[in-house]
Formats: structure tokens, sequence, C-alpha cells
């Protein structure tokens, strides 16, 4: 954690605040309570008390306001900055500013950000604290979509915020990080609490592990992404070594453990697959209006989940892969081809098993099933021949 | 993510922003003093690239330029 040069402070317990305005993109009560939660989460390990006012001046105003909004930090519109607050101190002192050119919303959704989450984050600095580079602190400066549900400081922050206030004046300091065990029940679009925690993730697996398998595998912007649980193993053409990176890197409100995915490289676009749901992204941008249930492809609704994708770039057509079937989905028309599923090893001779994750490259196929991958010719659909899952590790 | 290339410009001038917000760098204007603003500016990637745990290079690389356009709080990340 930091403070601020000279770490100025309140020089006293009872701070008041003062909602000037709304953002329309929220119900005028959404708002408050949002704000309210945001204060509690610093009452409850300082000795401070958040009081609202309704008129005249209080040590915290807060509004919302786009561009050139009356202080020498004018706001950038959608994106970049989403806020601002001042260190405690008189006039501008505590105040704090949100970007109305954002999407403001009381949910963790990828097309909006949570109002609690950086409320609770410019107030930290509205208290007297800095940014933070300890990945996962509600200081950290970075936008990261969480689960807002029963919401707890990070340790960090709470070091932060007592080394100015001090503890509770009731109780002792009492740790209020999330633990693992509350991960959400059910697949959602909020990211996985553990992320934000700072126990262990489970370690990596090593690139040349010759029992390495894939979730799923697809190109994006000619490198190629490689997934298992939470991890991705990057490809570049522009680079030899491999690059280990987090689901939660690149896509903060994708939980981990895809299915599979795949990409229509003349679109920009990745599908990524989890159970019966799937996403679609942009680079980082998971397009709006998804999760979508598999269903309105054209899966019956006996299908609850798919092994694996690939895309043929020729034909247009993706292929995808559940138990000892494929279908094949045309790209063109948004819907399944006639005659599918079909079994996989009448025509892709030699598969004769299910198919983990697949991929399309160099006018290859390569379908993968546990540490063995199968190289298919894209036009005659015949195997070409049979490498360990993880040589395109470099191993 | 890779970039797509034409962009390299804007990106340099989304960075040198970057820097001038979050991290207290001062492009000298005067033009003959070119060198010491490229030498300046690669401290302060640097400095950024520290604070975010990235490899620290002082390059504008394709992961260092991600994390800049990440959306964020207006205030900067160094004392200033």
């Amino acid at each position: 954690y930091s403070t601020f040069p000279q770490s100025p402070r309140w020089r006293k317990e009872d701070v008041t605040y003062r909602i000037l305005n709304y953002t329309p993109d929220m119900l005028q009560a959404d708002v408050e309570e949002a704000i309210s939660k945001a204060f509690q989460l610093w009452s409850s390990v300082t000795p401070l008390t958040f009081t609202r006012v309704y008129s005249g001046q209080a040590d915290i105003m807060i509004s919302f306001a786009s561009g050139f909004h009356g202080d020498f930090y004018s706001f950038d519109g959608p994106g970049g900055t989403l806020a601002h607050a001042y260190p405690p101190g008189s006039g501008i002192g505590g105040d704090t500013h949100f970007d109305e050119d954002e999407n403001w919303t009381k949910f963790t959704t990828s097309s909006g950000y949570n109002l609690f989450l950086v409320a609770a984050h410019e107030l930290g600095h509205s208290l007297g604290l800095g940014h933070s580079n300890v990945f996962g602190a509600l200081m950290y400066p970075i936008y990261m979509a969480r689960d807002t549900r029963d919401y707890r400081l990070p340790q960090d922050d709470i070091d932060g915020i007592q080394a100015l206030y001090g503890p509770p004046r009731e109780s002792p300091a009492v740790p209020t990080e999330m633990t693992p065990t509350e991960a959400p029940t059910e697949m959602s679009t909020q990211e996985e609490p553990t992320e934000t925690t700072p126990s262990k993730p489970p370690t990596r697996p090593e690139d040349c592990d010759p029992h390495l398998t894939f979730d799923a595998i697809t190109t994006l912007r000619g490198e190629i992404l490689f997934f298992k649980g939470s991890y991705v193993w990057r490809k570049s053409p522009y680079f030899s070594s491999i690059e280990h990176d987090t689901i939660s890197s690149f896509w903060p409100s994708l939980t981990a453990g895809f299915d599979a995915g795949y990409e229509v490289d003349k679109k920009d676009r990745v599908l990524f697959f989890k159970d019966n749901q799937y996403w679609a992204v942009s680079g980082y941008t998971i397009e709006p209006g998804f999760p979508k249930p598999i269903q309105n492809l054209g899966f019956p609704s006996s299908v609850r989940k798919i092994d694996a994708a690939v895309h043929d770039p020729n034909t247009k057509k993706t292929y995808f892969f559940v138990s000892n079937k494929y279908w094949s989905f045309k790209e063109n028309t948004q819907s399944m081809e006639r005659g599918y599923p079909r079994k996989i090893e009448v025509d892709f001779q030699g598969i004769g098993h299910a198919v983990d994750a697949a991929l399309q490259k160099n006018g290859h196929f390569y379908f993968f099933h546990g540490s063995n991958q199968y190289e298919v010719d894209v036009k005659t659909k015949k195997l070409i021949r049979i490498m360990k899952s993880n040589s395109w590790l470099n191993c | 993510l890779p970039v797509i290339p034409e962009k390299e410009k804007e990106d340099m001038q989304f960075a040198k922003k970057y820097l001038e917000n979050f991290y207290d760098f001062k492009e000298e204007k005067n033009y003959l003093f070119k060198s010491k603003n490229l030498n300046h500016m690669a401290d302060k990637i640097r400095e950024m690239q520290s604070f975010f745990g990235l490899k620290v290079t002082g390059e504008l690389n394709h992961k260092t330029l991600d994390m800049m356009k990440q959306p964020r709080c207006g205030i900067p990340d160094v004392r200033s």
C-alpha cells in the first residue's frame, strides 16, 4: 500500500459525505447503496464513521461529471480513466469524481463498471491511501471486475488504512479477506474470488510434462493460445519463447476451465465455450449480450457441453465435437449444416475417440486427445501423423 | 495481445500521455533534446513496468501497452 506525500489524513473520526448528483445509468437508490456500502468497507476496519449530509459542504463531495469538470484532471470519455479522488484536506480535498461517460452498474458484468468497486477504491484515496502495486488489492489502480457479494477488503488495504487511522475502536482488526472456500457455486461471468486472495493457485503444469493435456486451444490474431484450468500458454510467431498467462489476465470476468474455443479470424472474433454457455471476445473485449446458451447455435437440449471446436476458414464452417460425434456449423448463415451430427471416425479416419481440443493451423487440423494430437489434412481429412500434445511448446 | 501495426505511432502518443498522467513524465518540448526525451521516457516505462510487476525492459512492448490500456483510476501511481 502507499499514501500521499506527507500522508494526509482526516484529523477527526466522524467524516461527512454528500452525493451532489447521480448517473442516469443507475437508480438513485442503487447509487446511494453502492456508495454507502463502499464507505462501510472502510468504517468496518477503522474508527472512522461516515455520515451523509444533504446540503452545504461535506468533507467528501461525490459527483458524476464528464470531460472537463472544473479541476485540472479532465475525464477522457468511455474507458481509460474511470474516476479520481483527492486526498484529505479542505475544499476539493477528499472529493470523489466519477466519469459520467462510463457505463455504471450495480452488477459485475463485462459491459459496465461496478460503482461499488470503483467508489470503494476512490474513497480509499479520499481517506489518504495512494495506489498499491499488490495485484488484487482494492487500491490497485486497474479496474478488475470481481464478485461483489460479501466483498471484503484484502489485507493490503486493511494494513494501509489502519496505518493511517488504526483499527476500529470496539474490536481488534479482524482479517476481512475473502477465503477460497467461498468461491461462487455456479458458473457466472463473475471472477472466482480465489483470483483476488493471496492463497496459492494450483501450480501450472510444466510445458514439457509428457502427460500435459489441454482443455481448449484456439488461434487469436496470429498467436496460438492453449488453455488448461486457469492457465494459458501463448505461442506467438514473433517470440520464440512460450509466454504463460492466466485467463483472468485477459478476461477477468470469465472463469477458468474452458471446454472449447475457436477463432473466426476474418471477424477478429474468438468464441469460448464452458458447459452450456459460450462467449464471444474480440481482443480483450467481451461482446455484450454474452454468455449465451449453446442451444442458440442449434444444438439439441440433450447436448449440455461441447468437447472441442475448430473453424475451417476455407469452407467457413466450424466443427463442434461432442463425445464421438461432430456437428458442422455454417458461419455465414449461423446455422447447423443438415445431416449432422456424424460420427467423427467416419469422416476422420483414425480418430476413433473424443476430442479434447482442436486447432486449425497452416492447412491442417490438430485434434488433441489426452497427451496425443492427430494432424489431419483439412481438405482430404486424412490423418497425416500423431504427435505429442505439447509439441507446440518447444518440447 | 498483438496490435494492428499501423497503430504504432498512435500507441506511442498514448503511452506518452499515460506516463504524463500517472508517472510524472514531462516531455522536453525543445526538440534538440529528443534523445534525452527517449531516455527519460524509457525510465518512466521502467518505473511503470516495475509497479505492475511486468518485465522491466524500458521498452514499450505489447504487454506494457496492454496494461496501459486497461480501464483505471485517474490518480497517479507515483508520488508527485
